[in-house]
């Protein structure tokens, strides 16, 4: 028996915009620990890592690890059943070849369940190494989301290069070219409007806007993103999931020819 | 220019 009670219900929509422009279909891991989704998107030159940990749910039950294939297009129809406010159950028997997901008013005078179709997902998963990244760059998730538009307007692809003195992100196209500079900021009053850099060497890394602006779908879900870099690896791209967990997009940085 | 390669050239399957 596999159970999982959100009372912040809208967290779990909010995941689903996240991933389902990126994904088409993926398997959400269920364990004792928590529930996990790895999967790549259809051309490979992302991962989607999404973390929900059992401690973050306000009811957690799974007597056997399970796998549940989706088709994210249904879950995400399922889910835009559900108001902000609602309480969301995921539920499934052992074995079990459909998931019911069911969503309570807070009052609790409506209730709904809805049941899907799992599928069998035959996906590759990749082994990602603990890397201390050369730079990791923490700033506003809206400011992130506005960059990569504007910048997407000027070319396919943005240059991010992380100094101490800051991080220049730039794109160049037929119109012309456009910066983006932000300095660490020196005070803030609020935390989550703040730039923060940690650099132990600059690094500059190009990188497909097309990706980029599919990873900011996941910007109502943290007022803060989190960048990091290294020489030639990908990029990772996070944010948290409330006090749940968070979600992680690796994006492979263009190469010379 | 720039080619774009895939993520599995960074990291391996497990």
């Amino acid at each position: 028996m596999f159970e999982a009670r959100l009372v912040q219900g809208s967290l779990l929509k909010k995941v689903l915009d996240a991933i389902k422009e990126l994904l088409n279909e993926a398997s959400w891991d269920c364990a004792d620990s928590g529930i996990q989704l790895q999967a790549m998107d259809n051309s490979h030159v992302s991962l989607v890592s999404v973390n929900l940990r059992a401690e973050g749910f306000d009811k957690y039950r799974c007597d056997r690890n399970l796998i549940m294939g989706m088709d994210l297009t249904s879950m995400s129809k399922i889910l835009k059943c559900a108001a902000n406010d609602d309480i969301i159950t995921m539920k499934a028997q052992d074995n079990a070849d459909t998931v019911t997901f069911i969503f309570e008013s807070p009052s609790q005078e409506k209730v709904s369940d809805y049941e899907m179709k799992l599928m069998n997902l035959d996906q590759d998963h990749l082994g990602i190494p603990e890397t201390d990244y050369a730079c990791v760059i923490k700033l506003p998730s809206g400011e992130f989301a506005r960059i990569c538009r504007d910048l997407s307007n000027f070319g396919e692809s943005i240059v991010i290069a992380c100094s101490k003195e800051g991080v220049k992100f730039s794109a160049a196209g037929d119109i012309g070219t456009g910066n983006i500079k932000l300095a660490q900021t020196s005070s803030v009053d609020k935390e989550e409007e703040a730039v923060i850099i940690e650099m132990q060497e600059p690094v500059t890394l190009t990188f497909a806007c097309r990706y980029l602006n599919m990873f900011t779908k996941a910007t109502p879900l943290s007022p803060q993103v989190s960048l990091s870099m290294s020489p030639d690896v990908p990029l990772v791209v996070e944010y948290s999931i409330g006090d749940i967990g968070q979600i992680q997009y690796f994006l492979a940085p263009k190469i010379d020819d | 220019g720039k080619m774009q390669p895939t993520i599995s050239k960074f990291f391996a399957s497990v």
